[in-house]
């Protein structure tokens, strides 16, 4: 009499985490913009055995925003997941993965990420900001003005603007827009820049020489901007006479 | 003539008790649990 097929694994069977574990590795592995993703729950997965300790898993999985920037070296079960109210991102991923003695590798993926339904935040949290276009006026110049609020008062490298990650504004009871940012660091010193911003280079693309920014600016109803860059890697002077300028110091890891 | 008789709803009493031994059935196989947050 054959032996009746295994049960088919299910979503929150340990081996079904450590396939959803590995593919959401490699997704935050492959991308280079926005933030990590961490798994919020399995959402289907199929297993076909291709021989002893050998086989082919196609995950499907429901993804949740973190607050953690792509580029940063904080592991992802230490990264806070963004609340629903933030108006976070969502995404849902196939993944192909192998596994062969107990290995996973992932052999495919496909992604699909999206904001959640702004009706729906609104729901939860009715004066909460929503996310904000990334080449609003607003947002760029809130940007470029704590760009340069940060490096005109560092003696550290000039930073260079790699991407806006996210950016909100909200009209009631103040004007205040919020964005965050990941920078480059480069050759140059921020004097050096003024000289000649053109001739500075990022640096080589190592971790140690990227950085994310946080800034703050109201608009009404008084004028103000606080700027809070994070740089991986880089023991960064305090300069605590710049109320406005908030600096925090990273750990380098491996 | 045909009346129609009042009947007692049943409780959670009334239901016929598992017997013993007799494993709960187990949780669907998937969706999984949500670790986080509906969406």
């Amino acid at each position: 009499v054959p032996a009746a097929p295994p049960p088919p694994l299910g979503c929150d069977d340990p081996e079904a985490e450590a396939a959803a574990e590995a593919a959401v590795n490699y997704i935050n592995g492959q991308s280079h913009h926005g933030y990590k993703f961490t798994v919020n729950r399995v959402k289907d997965i199929r297993v076909v055995p291709q021989g002893p300790n050998n086989a082919i898993m196609f995950v499907d999985l429901e993804l949740l925003e973190t607050k953690c920037p792509i580029l940063s070296p904080t592991p992802l079960e230490n990264c806070t997941v963004r609340s629903f109210a933030e108006h976070a991102v969502e995404g849902d991923c196939d993944v192909k993965l192998q596994k062969v003695d107990g290995v996973f590798s992932v052999l495919a993926s496909k992604c699909h990420s999206h904001e959640d339904s702004r009706e729906d935040v609104r729901k939860v949290c009715p004066d909460c900001p929503l996310l904000a276009k990334m080449n609003n006026t607003e947002v760029l110049e809130t940007v470029s003005a704590a760009l340069n609020d940060y490096n005109s008062k560092t003696t550290d490298p000039y930073l260079r603007l790699l991407e806006i990650g996210r950016a909100q504004i909200q009209y009631h009871p103040g004007h205040v827009v919020v964005v965050e940012f990941a920078v480059g660091a480069t050759n140059c010193s921020a004097e050096e820049a003024k000289a000649n911003v053109q001739a500075c280079q990022l640096l080589p693309e190592d971790q140690s020489n990227f950085g994310f920014c946080k800034a703050v600016m109201v608009k009404r109803p008084s004028q103000d901007l606080q700027v809070d860059c994070q740089l991986y890697g880089h023991q960064v002077p305090c300069f605590p006479g710049y109320s406005s300028l908030g600096i925090t110091l990273s750990q380098d890891t491996s | 003539s045909v009346t129609k008789r009042a009947v007692a709803k049943a409780t959670q009493h009334d239901k016929v008790p598992r017997p013993v031994g007799f494993a709960p059935p187990p949780p669907p196989p998937c969706p999984g649990k949500i670790r986080h947050f509906d969406i």
